[in-house]
């Protein structure tokens, strides 16, 4: 069957989630993550830091805020370095 | 504010810019104007000079480009990724690219190159982003009117950080350079004030916002301290003194309202075919402003306060409900007079009347405590 259409802007969402976050917050880049307990879920990790970064409530969850602001028109340059 | 890793920046004071090519959008003189300004919204602030040249001696190199043009940084189409631009340095250094499957516009309707161009000045003189919504180094683009456009706080330190002040006085600055709002000691000392008054107070994205006259306390889960911005700083189309003010969380909305007049607004962004009037919402005639106004997660009902009674809206089918306005004092009992604004947190009401305020649990309406209206600024 076609996946549910909630199902399906769920994968959508983490698409572009991921992307973002790759592009701006370092997601899989770093080569030696720092010294921290091990991330069970570096995605969740990631979402908390953007999360932090655009004072949104720290949940880890991809929710409909910070799909918003993942969405919003904004600089290329990453918001975090290396 | 941040700066690039090891800080860079140039040795120079008197910077050159070249403008490599023109997008289509724009007169190549409203382009130039763009970035003239641009460039002076940091010459203002700082010891810098910028001067366009023609030939290959530029620190900073301006270009138009879509997609893939030439360095790591392919752009992404229209809308997402505006522009971006290269810290301090030799080759691509400084070099400012802009998303050429953008509009570039001169005026409020997307996006603005000037604004942009500023913030990416920013990153081509040393400056990275900003966490502070409402200065220029955030990464999120935000319309402000250029006409009368101000650099924050923030962004002020930030770039004198790396420069230091202006030795030049700048003749007619197209932006000030008085800081936004210095918090002085009068305003510490305001927020502190055991007599101090709000004219409303919501809930933002997590954050709590109390607004008196033309200033707004924030105070957010994420930083510490209370961040005190001038309203115009983050809504500069709006008008400052709101009567009252509540947030629907689930629709990410916060509704402000002045006199008979109200609008809805998401983050910065100013919904579309606001103001209304609020008669829209059902208010008689007689009703020419609102005191508070807060909203029940629970019953999914708006309370607006107007002297001594309160009128139920219903957000579900977005009209007011039948029986009202009914007496404050019968409802929420305790509270006797006029409540001057209102929010809701962790399932308690919090009415503030004069200097003190009422928490209110939500559900059976009780007053459990009476406190301080500042009691929120750890003071």
């Amino acid at each position: 069957f076609p996946i549910a259409p909630e199902t399906e802007k769920e994968n959508e969402d983490l698409l572009l989630a991921k992307k973002y976050l790759q592009k701006f917050f370092n997601l899989g880049k770093e080569e030696r993550p720092a010294f921290k307990r091990k991330s069970l879920n570096p995605v969740t990790d990631k979402i908390r830091e953007m999360q932090a970064f655009y004072g949104l409530e720290v949940t880890g969850d991809l929710n409909f805020k910070t799909v918003e602001v993942m969405k919003q028109p904004r600089c290329g340059i990453p918001d975090v370095r290396q | 504010y941040s700066t690039f890793p090891m800080s860079p920046k140039w040795k120079t004071q008197n910077l050159k810019y070249r403008i490599e090519n023109y997008t289509p959008d724009l007169a190549p003189a409203d382009t130039e104007a763009a970035i003239e300004k641009a460039f002076k919204v940091w010459s203002n602030v700082t010891p810098l000079t910028f001067t366009r040249v023609n030939g290959t001696d530029a620190d900073i190199r301006i270009s138009f480009a879509s997609g893939y043009h030439g360095d790591f940084y392919s752009f992404d189409g229209p809308g997402r990724t505006l522009a971006h631009a290269y810290p301090p340095g030799y080759g691509i250094g400084g070099d400012a690219h802009f998303d050429e499957d953008e509009t570039w516009t001169k005026d409020s309707s997307s996006y603005n190159l000037f604004l942009v161009a500023a913030h990416e000045f920013g990153h081509s003189l040393g400056l990275d982003h900003s966490k502070i919504p409402g200065s220029l180094m955030y990464p999120v683009y935000v319309y402000r009117d250029p006409r009368d456009y101000r650099l924050s706080q923030d962004d002020i330190s930030g770039i004198q950080n790396l420069y230091g002040p202006p030795t030049h006085s700048s003749t007619e600055p197209s932006v000030s350079t008085t800081p936004i709002e210095q918090t002085t000691e009068t305003s510490t000392t305001g927020m502190c004030d055991p007599h101090l008054t709000f004219d409303a107070v919501t809930t933002l994205r997590g954050e709590t916002l109390f607004f008196k006259d033309r200033y707004v306390w924030r105070k957010s889960p994420h930083f510490p301290g209370i961040e005190r911005d001038l309203v115009s700083s983050l809504w500069p189309t709006l008008p400052s003194g709101f009567d009252a003010a509540y947030e629907i969380d689930k629709k990410d909305q916060v509704f402000l309202f002045k006199g008979n007049q109200y609008w809805a607004i998401k983050g910065y962004d100013i919904q579309p075919g606001f103001p209304k009037n609020i008669h829209t919402l059902g208010f008689s005639k007689h009703v020419k402003k609102i005191d508070a106004a807060v909203y029940d997660h629970n019953t999914k009902r708006t309370y607006f306060f107007v002297d001594y009674q309160y009128w139920s809206y219903n957000e579900i089918t977005q009209s007011m409900e039948k029986g009202y306005p009914r007496k404050i004092s019968v409802d929420f009992r305790r509270v006797g007079h006029k409540v001057d604004a209102a929010f809701q947190e962790n399932g308690y009401f919090y009415f503030f009347h004069g200097a003190n305020q009422y928490e209110i649990d939500t559900k059976t309406r009780k007053v459990i405590r009476i406190m301080k209206s500042n009691v929120w600024f750890n003071c």
